[in-house]
């Protein structure tokens, strides 16, 4: 009967991938994610509350591959989605393909509570957000260097043979 | 990717997931993390945020999946979360993880790929904190 948050900050990371400092990094970013989480549901706040302070947090932190810190397209951009739904109601809400909206969860929570839809994308989706009062962003503001030199080894493997072979899982798929 | 499930004092559960999808992606594609049932889904019984390869996520709506398990055959989380995570989605030719909560507390960590970041607090208040398995 206690309230509990768990949380993620993605798969696919290998050992060797990071080295300690980056590791003590992402395991503080985690704590700290934990925390406001948790203060939601220890004042008697739903879990929507919990799961939009956590996410909130690990958007804001540059490690993780979401909002701040979020890995390019093959176009040099970065394009955030995101989805939340309250398991009490079932009422949910997602937007995508979206490139100014600082933290996305707020969108997708905003399209849950104050809209008639569930999902929006691109512009409409960033004027909805502008018009919900949320915070926007220029581009920039989620470009971190170690993605964008990510983004340059996955061009120059592109120009490998292998390549070719469309099935081929690749660790980068994951951020 | 990122993601989070709770379970509040009501016995409510809730789930989130936010992501920049994948690196030199093109053509406007989009993984399974927006998609609701797929990467991110919550009942009454279950609340599930995924992350991986969406487009296998997304084929086998996976986050609903788990739910569905749960609701319709009686699965403990555990059981339902492993299931899907590294059975039907490998199956299927992907890979990647998810976090999975449910009602009763019961909590679930699967992925089969070399770690995965996550983290839990409950009544001890004490954030937890794992990457690898």
């Amino acid at each position: 009967g206690a309230p509990l948050l768990v949380i993620h900050g993605g798969a696919g990371v290998e050992p060797g991938d990071v080295d300690a400092q980056e590791e003590a990094e992402a395991r503080a970013a985690l704590a700290e994610a934990l925390r406001p989480g948790h203060a939601e549901l220890a004042a008697g706040r739903p879990a929507l509350d919990a799961v939009t302070a956590a996410i909130r947090v690990l958007e804001d932190a540059p490690m993780f591959n979401a909002g701040r810190g979020a890995v390019f397209t093959h176009d040099g951009r970065n394009e955030l989605d995101t989805s939340i739904m309250d398991g009490a109601t079932g009422r949910a809400g997602a937007a995508a393909g979206l490139r100014r909206v600082r933290n996305p969860i707020e969108l997708a929570r905003a399209v849950m509570e104050r809209s008639r839809h569930v999902m929006m994308i691109g512009e409409g989706a960033e004027q909805f957000a502008a018009e919900q009062g949320l915070a926007l962003v220029e581009p920039e503001y989620f470009r971190t260097e170690r993605r964008w030199q990510q983004l340059q080894r996955a061009l120059r493997d592109e120009s490998q043979p292998h390549a070719l072979d469309s099935t081929a899982p690749a660790k980068a798929y994951f951020g | 990717t990122v993601g989070a499930v709770a379970l509040d004092a009501q016995g409510h559960l809730a789930a989130g997931t936010s992501t920049g999808g994948m690196t030199n992606k093109r053509y406007g594609r989009v993984g399974d993390a927006p998609i609701i049932g797929a990467g991110t889904w919550a009942d009454g019984r279950c609340a599930v945020s995924a992350t991986g390869w969406g487009e296998f996520y997304i084929r086998t709506a996976a986050a609903h999946e788990i739910c569905a398990r749960v609701r319709l055959s009686g699965d403990a989380i555990e059981k339902a979360a492993d299931d899907v995570v590294n059975g039907l989605i490998p199956a299927a030719g992907g890979n990647g993880g998810a976090i999975v909560l449910g009602a009763d507390g019961a909590v679930a960590f699967p992925f089969n790929t070399g770690g995965m970041y996550r983290g839990w607090i409950g009544a001890d208040g004490e954030p937890h904190v794992a990457i690898w398995r």
